[in-house]
């Protein structure tokens, strides 16, 4: 492992894998929560986590005389360091997306909140993680949530906006708990309505079998 | 419990230019112009209304799925719309069908793995739907595993055909929509053998139905594999199921792009590097990942849009109730979500220009960043794919018990999509493929 950067160099979505030497060894500097603001820190996170998750599961691997048998023991750890960098990857192109020409008022500083809302979260969610692998301590853990929790509130004016962003006309969601105009309980009562059990008032079926009961 | 009546005071709270962020969503400004102008000529047809699906019995699905698909058909004739403008006006006509099948895999198996010769012969057939085609890959024994399928397709020198025949029940090819009862062939995988070599899996374009009564073939069993999970949806496609007994088909009707069968029998592996097969599964999984999207897309809106109408608890001294996504709860399990969404999205983007780029490099005999954008798409396939279908039952669970309703959207929703964490690779298995992947670099 200690000799990854000086063989062929990593590319694409491996190319942090380069950089083996100081993720293995790093410690997150995030000191207050709008640190999970900064993107460096963010990203050094979800890399140093994905490597490190790599790198157990290689040195474990290497435990194990057939590598083949070792892969098969080790299935479900191999499973969560794929996770773990795909949700690098995901995180990395959302932090690209932030970089390029954004148009339009507000509209960067709503897809900021989203990033670091979809990141923090993962970091919450898979938090055994992130301190098995010594990358970020219980503290800026704490840190990481404090950050959600302004994110959230940050976003809640702007939520019915962002999802109307997506342009679904009626007809494609096919919800009336989702509609456009909000008009959810008129609707409800209406879709009930059309259900054929109520093309009657009396049931099919109670003459035969609810009557006798009551008629007992 | 009384609801709000519209949620024109959470418009006004925004503090964003919702008009550009579509763009921001849609890719481009003239993504969001197709985008919009064919949702909503969908929208104002009422052949393609869904409101009734869910009473419908198993037959009248299929048959209305028949309708919408044959009016769907005609009005992009009518229209002369574009492939572009096509595709997303099937996409919002929301209804699977043998259609998807059609356009998605038939139609880009022949155009990938056939040779120019094929190509003349079948795809004009195929782009004017006077053949209508499936892809029949997996068995009802294998899925994942390819290199596993059973089904033969043994050369006969003497007739200079292919015997195609299905040597066991397990080998019965399983699942393929629109095979049971709409496609008249299908691009089938078997295991070649010539000269009593077992040269594994390769394609093969196969008739299945008779082109004037539609009656399956002599040597073709052929029907639909039943109910699926869930009410509505996916009950109006034909997934089928399909058994050969010793079928003859005409040697040129392997698809001989990546390899040949002579006349003799000779079995001729081609010069084009078999790494091209990877750009196909590429190709399909950045599309899978950009729908997985789309999908948490829908159910967030869905779930948000609720979740500012209804209102719970929090009154004092009669007043009114809390909107329920004023909650820290409803915020901490909802905006992850919709993070999400936009997050997929972007991937998604990137994944469709990592797409267009490693096909340049393919182009130029390049392999070297092939193992990577297929590791990278396995395993963003089988990521998203999961999100997003717990992404939906969060949802559904978000909406209190009204998401259990069927006219919630949210049950159909999440039926038609959980098939999407076991299609294209199980996504276990696929994760599996980028630890590999890790594990060599």
């Amino acid at each position: 492992v200690a000799q990854l950067s000086s063989g062929k160099a990593p590319a694409g979505t491996t190319a942090y894998m380069g950089r083996a030497k100081h993720l293995l060894h790093c410690h997150s500097s995030i000191r207050k929560a709008e640190d999970w603001l900064n993107p460096a820190m963010v990203l050094e996170a979800f890399e140093a986590r994905a490597l490190r998750m790599a790198v157990s599961c290689a040195n474990n691997l290497k435990k194990f005389e057939n590598q083949e048998q070792g892969f098969s023991e080790l299935l479900a750890d191999l499973v969560e360091a794929g996770i773990a960098h795909c949700q690098l990857i995901v995180v990395s192109k959302f932090i690209a997306k932030l970089e390029g020409d954004i148009k339009g008022k507000g509209v960067k500083n709503q897809l900021k909140n989203l990033c670091y809302i979809y990141a923090l979260h993962l970091i919450h969610k898979h938090l055994g993680d992130f301190l098995s692998t010594n990358t970020i301590t219980p503290e800026q853990a704490s840190l990481a949530n404090n950050q959600l929790r302004s994110l959230y509130s940050q976003l809640r004016p702007n939520a019915v906006a962002l999802v109307d962003a997506f342009d679904y006309t009626d007809h494609y969601l096919g919800s009336v708990l989702g509609r456009y105009d909000g008009n959810v309980y008129p609707k409800l009562f209406e879709e009930a309505l059309k259900d054929p059990l109520n093309d009657s008032v009396v049931p099919d079926g109670y003459h035969e079998y609810i009557r006798p009961f009551i008629k007992q | 419990m009384e609801g709000d009546d519209n949620l024109a005071h959470e418009r006004n709270k925004a503090e964003f230019d919702v008009n550009e962020m579509k763009i921001v969503w849609a890719g481009s400004r003239q993504a969001f112009e197709v985008s919009n102008r064919m949702s909503r000529l969908v929208a104002s047809d009422p052949v393609f209304d869904k409101s009734n699906r869910a009473v419908m019995t198993r037959k009248e699905l299929f048959k209305n799925t028949l309708r919408k698909s044959a009016h769907a058909w005609k009005l992009i004739n009518e229209l002369r719309l574009s492939d572009e403008e096509s595709v997303i006006f099937k996409y919002f006509m929301d209804q699977p069908g043998f259609l998807d099948l059609h356009w998605r895999m038939f139609v880009p198996a022949i155009k990938g793995q056939g040779t120019e010769e094929q190509k003349q012969k079948w795809l004009p057939l195929a782009n004017k739907m006077q053949i209508i085609g499936c892809y029949a890959q997996t068995e009802l024994g294998h899925g994942s595993n390819v290199q596993g399928l059973e089904t033969t397709a043994t050369f006969d020198p003497q007739t200079d055909q292919f015997i195609l025949h299905s040597p066991t029940q397990t080998s019965s090819k399983w699942w393929p929509g629109g095979l049971g009862k709409v496609s008249t062939h299908a691009v089938v995988y078997a295991r070649l053998i010539t000269n009593g070599k077992d040269h594994g899996v390769h394609g093969f374009i196969v008739q299945l139905r008779d082109l004037d009564d539609h009656s399956p073939l002599p040597g073709i069993t052929i029907g639909d594999i039943g109910v699926k999970f869930g009410n509505g949806a996916y009950n109006s496609m034909d997934n089928g199921f399909l058994m050969f007994d010793k079928f003859r088909i005409p040697r040129d009707q392997m698809l001989m792009r990546l390899s040949k069968v002579t006349r003799e029998g000779k079995y001729v592996p081609s010069d084009v590097p078999r790494q091209l097969m990877y750009g196909t599964m590429v190709s399909v999984r950045q599309t899978i990942v950009s729908n997985a999207s789309i999908a948490m897309a829908r159910a967030v809106c869905i779930a948000t849009r609720y979740s500012a109408v209804r209102r719970q608890f929090g009154s004092q001294n009669g007043g009114i109730e809390t909107q329920v996504i004023d909650y820290k709860t409803q915020q901490n399990r909802l905006f992850p979500l919709l993070a999400s969404a936009y997050a997929f999205r972007f991937v998604g983007e990137w994944l469709k220009w990592l797409y267009t780029d490693v096909t340049q490099r393919l182009e130029a005999s390049d392999f070297a960043t092939l193992p990577e954008a297929h590791a990278c798409t396995a395993g963003l396939k089988s990521m998203t794919t999961s999100a997003t279908s717990d992404g939906i039952e969060e949802c559904r669970k978000l909406c209190g018990g009204h998401g259990y309703l069927w006219c919630s959207g949210l049950p159909e929703l999440f039926a038609v999509y959980v098939p999407a964490c076991t299609y294209e690779g199980d996504n276990v298995v696929l994760q599996l493929q980028v630890a590999r992947f890790l594990m060599k670099t």
